[in-house]
């Protein structure tokens, strides 16, 4: 499975339609300090569910919602839609492509569907189930991680192996 | 339970060996299970860079550090896969060697995986298959560009020439 | 002491706002003091780079946050000056326009403040006025040895030719 | 006040002797991974006096002396001299140049002296007091600062503050 693409709209610092388009290998995403490289990741990963607010530097999740520039006010909505391709039919649906689409307004409230079909956050989960996609840890790998990982603690290392068993 | 734990935990353990010494170009490293239950006992990481003495992993410095955390989640991800993997900055501590030298593991891991890629550094751009640019051209709006790399390795954009 | 606290942070406030200003180039950024009691009270950091909006802290990129640390401990400096500084890798995080603004604000300190900086980082070697390489060619054993920068700004070992 | 030499003999990864002399301005110390340079930060530190192995990176202030390779044995002391000029006159002492030594034994024990004659931590203290030189945490920045700096426990900001007024 592969990939295919990332559409978002509203989210952080991405108030206009954006696409990105992946093909396997290698994709390095570069650009000064604070442009969103690391946005483009948090909406990844909170297209795919992610719960808390914090993983994503926020307090609440409507603070992945565009709050507006010097030059342009806030939106309402944030929205993210992943794009799979179902190459290997590692999916358990009958399509050639899976598109898992996230928004959230204001209040805090999200909404999930799966091509195009309203469902819920568990849906989606189910649908990726032990496909290897969804919240890894380990799959998301930053800079933090390496305290994380090698801390005295070992809360973090039981997790990721937990994940992994 | 404890037995699918068990066996991850031998999978990881004899990957995390392997990753290690390819990612310091020799050395050793284990991880070790502490106490009687397999569910509940602390996690222990080992490493021993080549030709240094064993210490603890606090004594070690942060290019170090940086690298065995790498090995470890890429013996992880080795034993469970997903189809992507994002990376972000992590070769922010690496000297251009050990940059090296993760380039070659990322480049060892079959076309099926895809690494998504965040850096700042040049090198690691020169390894890419596909190269994005993020620009805030109006300050706080993110917008995205095709990148190629001058010849003098840093990232320029590929501006579409309107044809007349 | 309660009067003392207070002159030093109007003082650090005052310096922060230019810092932050110089090495963003623009954006505001200010320090608050919360509750009753200057002894007690929690002390707040506040940043908006130029352009953006209002956020809290977190929600600051990864180069956004070190510059602006940066800009709080350089403040601080100034206050209160030490000597010598040292700086260990401070510039990992930061882009190639960031690093130039961060050199600068080096520069901008009188010869008579000592830094000792420690870089992975070519530009920032090339702002140094005196360069020492640190070397293990015997694994686990330091030397230093004078280092040079190359024309492509290569750090190589400056090796004594022994005169016949 | 100016910092002019450090002298290392037996401290972490240096083994052998070693000086390393310092002018004024900007001084860039480069090198591979683990080739020692923050073993050097460490060591001019250790000789101000730091008290806390954790800060050291050891669990015991043991740790900060050479414990062998696979070639080499441990040793059994650690050295670290940092030598000042007193230009200015802001040291109160007659001196033209201020040494301050510190060695440590396997016991954990440590010595001190200033200009060859030995003192107590205090006196080192006390001559450097005011100086601006000593634990000023804001005079060593490394990267951990930046979450120390900016946290939401606003604990560390505090210390930074009330160590410069
Ligand atoms: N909800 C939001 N609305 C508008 N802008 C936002 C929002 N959330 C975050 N941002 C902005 O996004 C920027 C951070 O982007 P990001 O973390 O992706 O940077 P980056 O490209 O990873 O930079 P670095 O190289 O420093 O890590 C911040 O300047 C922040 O103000
Ligand atoms: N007591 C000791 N005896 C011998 N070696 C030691 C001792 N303490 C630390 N070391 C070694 O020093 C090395 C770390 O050095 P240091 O932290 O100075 O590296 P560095 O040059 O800062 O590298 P990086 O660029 O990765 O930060 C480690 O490999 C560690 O094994
Ligand atoms: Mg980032
Ligand atoms: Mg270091």
């Amino acid at each position: 499975m592969l990939l295919n693409k990332l559409e978002l709209l509203g989210f952080k610092s991405f108030p206009q339609r954006l696409k990105i388009e992946f093909g396997s290998g290698i994709t390095c995403i570069v650009g000064p300090n604070g442009c969103g490289k690391t946005n483009i990741a948090d909406a990844i990963r909170w297209a795919l569910g992610e719960q808390s607010a914090k993983a994503l530097r926020g307090g609440s999740m409507g603070d992945v919602i565009f709050n507006g520039t010097a030059n342009r006010k806030p939106i309402g909505m944030a929205e993210v839609t992943l794009t799979f391709s179902n190459s290997g039919s590692l999916l358990p649906l009958e399509y050639d492509e899976i598109a898992v689409n996230r928004r959230v307004f204001r209040s805090g409230v999200s909404e999930y569907s799966l091509n195009k079909t309203p469902c819920r956050l568990k849906d989606i989960k189910d649908v990726f189930f032990d496909t290897g996609i969804g919240s890894h840890a380990y799959s998301l790998i930053e800079q933090e991680m390496v305290d994380h990982v090698l801390s005295d603690n070992s809360g973090h290392r039981r997790f990721l192996f937990e994940e992994a068993a | 339970a404890s037995t699918l734990f068990l066996e991850t935990f031998n999978s990881v353990q004899q990957k995390f060996r392997e990753t290690f010494k390819t990612l310091f170009e020799g050395g050793d490293a284990e991880l070790r299970l502490l106490g009687e239950d397999p569910l509940e006992g602390e996690i222990e990481v080992v490493a021993r860079p080549r030709g240094k003495s064993l210490q603890s992993l606090n004594l070690l410095s942060g290019g170090e550090r940086a690298l065995t955390a790498i090995a470890l989640l890429f013996a992880i991800y080795l034993v469970k896969p997903s189809p992507f993997c994002i990376l972000d900055e992590v070769d922010a501590p690496l000297d251009d060697a050990n940059i090296h030298r993760f380039l070659g593991m990322l480049k060892t891991f079959n076309k099926k995986t895809q690494f998504i890629v965040i850096t700042h550094n040049k090198r690691t751009m020169e390894a890419a298959d596909y190269l994005y640019g993020i620009t805030m051209q109006e300050p706080g709006v993110s917008k995205v560009v095709s990148v190629r790399l001058t010849d003098a390795g840093e990232p320029e954009e590929v501006v579409e020439e309107a044809v007349a």
